[in-house]
């Protein structure tokens, strides 16, 4: 049981972080390296699979449960919410 | 599509669409299962360059190179890094890693919303005639984000991000999740976006009707589209042994049953499966089918499924009956086999003859394409239904399109059933959804679009809705299949769309992007959440009082609280008073407009102040209040009315849905 669970735990699932430009640190001129920085901060083997430029300001990347969770703890981020599946009408 | 032009009035108006240089200038994006750009109908014939301002390109992928987009079909990408992430790898045996479409949805909407004209298109001469986008001199983008697994929202983002770069007009966007609130919901996200830059996005309502708190797509940025039939049908009917004939509807194309009566069973008389009535994969004994016609329940499986679970155990014929879910809706398909769909009703007779007699005996005879079909529109059964479970002051769907039985483009890769083992290849198809009613009013917003370049996605979708009917010209109210009852505001909004009408509105309900940010904090969404849709810093004035009830929405859902006094006003000893306001913007002439109320309920009182408006010129905005005095009722009442301003020259009408919880 504490094999699976640790399973679940390490399990990487989608999200999509939205972060608070506005908050960006002086220290960054390029909100993409901020974003990287952000997200190596808790993985150092999580790759953003976008970051998106219009409809938000973020990325989507892939991440355990615990990731997410110390990620959106993190400041300057809005949310890291889990992908949604869509269906056709 | 074939007919929908003539049913909507656009074929006989030609001096009212927008010249074609104008029209060539709208660029309908599509977020869908990609494009089989070979169709037909993205022929070039006639169109000028492509517009300077288009930033998009046409992706290179398996089975797609850059060279087959053209002046009509000027932009083509996909998405697929949440989709793989998620679910592996995409498997190319099954499906392309590009553009394009190998399951033929994102061909029928993006060639409804904006395909040319293609003479002759028919499927096996079903529905023939000239078919046509609504917006056949508009251009179209394609940006596929769904696959045979779904379409996941991370690849959603990217793609509506994408489409905001390349510089469409307008994003037809035929899908849909489950439930949630603006700032989790990556559609109503993207589409914020969109809508901040002038793009009107318009969704499907989707497929979970009749079911009340069935929609999806419910964010008020949005223009959310349900379903309605046109007056055309495909009949096909079930002639029984003791002389009783039933009709149905098929797109049977193939050899014809012998004109002699075959045996006829009941699918559960022919199984061991506790489902067996349903046809599901492989639950029918084959001694006890073949050569026979067979009765199928409907649901849980695919319609077309079902046909080809009777075939594949060696019947001769199907006869598929509606269940209490779908009641009299017949939603015809192309079926393997000599099928029909019968309704309910005609289905529990058929049964009655089948359980009662000892040897039943049938057979099905096709009678192609009938038009002229009344009443129509119906509201489809399957259509889905408010109130709005996420802002009950916000009345959705905005409106209903045609979205049954509709003819349109199709994908080369796949037969007109969807089944792999459907072997046949067809141009064009003919399926039913809120999918194909979405790109209806996606492409009559960009002849809209055309029109008026200069306005807002709010005021696109406020002439569609104001000026939607709701009525047969009887002056009966438009029906909805699954009650065979008149349909409400909760089934079909606004009402049917009349783009001819939407052209010269009058007046319009515009809102701004500010305005939408006003109704996230009537909402007391938090900073963080008015950022994840606007993605500003954004803090609500503490000192302002925001109500949902100012957006300034071209609908009125009002829901009451039951023998108690509710916000928005006073009152009290089981009174409701509620304050509505609204601003008109004329578009039109110098005009006085009047207003007339109509409500079918005396426990609600409507007083508008004022109740005449004048505009002495083009873009002034006029206010007005509406209030609601409501007396007590029981928790689950509904009732409805209507608010209309004229000059005698135009009707502005708004739909009034009220709900006591």
């Amino acid at each position: 049981a504490a094999t699976i669970e640790t399973r679940k735990q390490l399990k990487k699932k989608t999200y999509i972080v939205h972060m608070a430009k506005s908050e960006m640190p002086d220290s960054f001129t390029e909100h993409l390296n901020w974003y990287d920085s952000s997200l190596k901060s808790v993985s150092e083997s999580a790759e953003m699979l976008y970051s998106y430029n219009n409809v938000i300001h973020g990325f989507a990347t892939q991440l355990t449960a615990e990731e997410a969770e110390s990620l959106e703890a993190q400041p300057g981020i809005l949310s890291v919410l889990p992908q949604v599946r869509y269906e056709l009408h | 599509t074939t007919r929908t032009p003539e049913f909507l009035g656009l074929g006989k108006s030609d001096g009212l669409i927008p010249a074609s240089n104008s029209m060539s200038d709208v660029i309908v994006g599509v977020l869908d299962t990609g494009v089989w750009p070979e169709s037909k109908s993205f022929n070039d014939m006639g169109l000028g360059p492509v517009p300077i301002s288009w930033k998009g390109e046409c992706e290179v992928g398996k089975n797609f190179n850059a060279s087959i987009c053209n002046r009509k079909l000027i932009g083509a990408r996909f998405f697929s890094k949440g989709y793989e992430a998620t679910l592996g790898p995409i498997d190319e045996s099954s499906e392309s890693r590009s553009p394009r479409d190998d399951d033929g949805h994102g061909t029928h909407t993006s060639t409804t919303a904006a395909g040319s004209v293609v003479e002759a298109a028919s499927l096996f001469g079903y529905a023939y005639g000239s078919a046509r986008g609504m917006a056949p001199g508009a251009r179209v983008a394609i940006y596929k984000v769904c696959w045979l697994g779904g379409c996941f929202s991370a690849d959603i983002l990217e793609a509506m991000d994408k489409a905001i770069d390349d510089g469409v007009n307008i994003l037809s966007m035929s899908l849909g999740g489950g439930i949630s609130d603006y700032f989790r919901d990556s559609v109503a996200i993207g589409a914020f976006t969109a809508m901040e830059r002038g793009i009107l996005v318009s969704c499907s309502a989707g497929n979970a009707g009749p079911s009340s708190y069935s929609l999806s797509n419910l964010a008020p940025w949005i223009t959310t589209v349900g379903a309605g039939t046109l007056d055309r049908d495909f009949p096909a009917y079930v002639s029984l042994g003791n002389g009783k004939n039933f009709s149905g509807v098929s797109l049977y194309s193939g050899k014809r049953l012998p004109d002699s009566l075959l045996s006829f069973v009941y699918a559960g008389n022919a199984s061991n499966a506790t489902n067996g009535n349903l046809c599901m994969t492989g639950t029918l004994i084959p001694e006890k089918v073949a050569g026979k016609i067979v009765l199928c329940d409907r649901g849980l499986n695919a319609r077309v499924q079902k046909g080809a679970v009777v075939k594949e155990a060696g019947g001769a014929g199907m006869v598929l009956a509606n269940t209490a879910a779908n009641g009299e809706e017949l939603v015809a398909d192309a079926h393997l086999l000599p099928a029909t769909t019968v309704g309910q009703k005609s289905g529990e007779l058929i049964k009655n003859y089948l359980f009662s007699d000892p040897n039943p005996t049938a057979t099905i005879v096709f009678g192609g394409t009938k038009v002229g079909v009344q009443p129509s529109p119906v509201v489809a059964a399957f259509s889905s239904r408010g109130p709005n479970s996420i802002t009950a002051e916000i009345l959705k769907p905005d409106l209903i399109a045609p979205g049954v039985n509709i003819l349109a483009g199709w994908s080369g890769k796949v037969g007109p059933s969807g089944l792999s083992v459907d072997n046949r290849r067809v141009d064009f198809n003919i399926i039913s959804g809120t999918s194909m009613s979405c790109p209806h009013v996606s492409g009559l917003a960009a002849l809209l679009k055309a029109a008026h370049f200069d306005w807002s996605p709010a005021a696109i979708r406020s002439s569609l809705m104001t000026t939607a009917y709701t009525t047969y010209k009887t002056g009966e109210k438009i029906q909805d299949v699954a009650t065979g009852k008149p349909s409400t505001p909760f089934d079909h909004g606004a009402g049917h769309v009349d783009p001819v009408s939407a052209l010269n509105p009058g007046l319009v309900y515009d809102i701004t992007a500010d305005d939408y940010l006003d109704f996230l904090c009537a909402l007391n969404y938090t900073s963080a959440q008015i950022s994840n849709l606007s993605k500003k810093k954004f803090t609500c004035d503490s000192s302002k009082k925001y109500s949902i009830t100012d957006l300034n929405y071209p609908s009125f859902a009002v829901p009451l609280e039951t023998a108690q006094s509710v916000a928005g006003g006073g009152g009290g000893g089981g009174t409701s008073v509620v304050k509505y306001t609204r601003t008109l913007t004329n578009v039109d002439s110098p005009a006085t407009y009047k207003v007339t109320v109509s409500s079918e309920t005396e426990s609600v009182k409507i007083s508008v102040v004022p109740e005449s408006l004048s505009f002495s010129e083009v873009n002034e905005k006029k206010s007005y209040t509406v209030t609601f005095t409501a007396s007590s009722a029981p928790s689950g009442t509904t009732s409805f009315g209507r608010i209309v301003w004229s000059d005698g020259k135009h009707m502005v009408g708004s739909p009034i849905a009220f709900s006591w919880t």
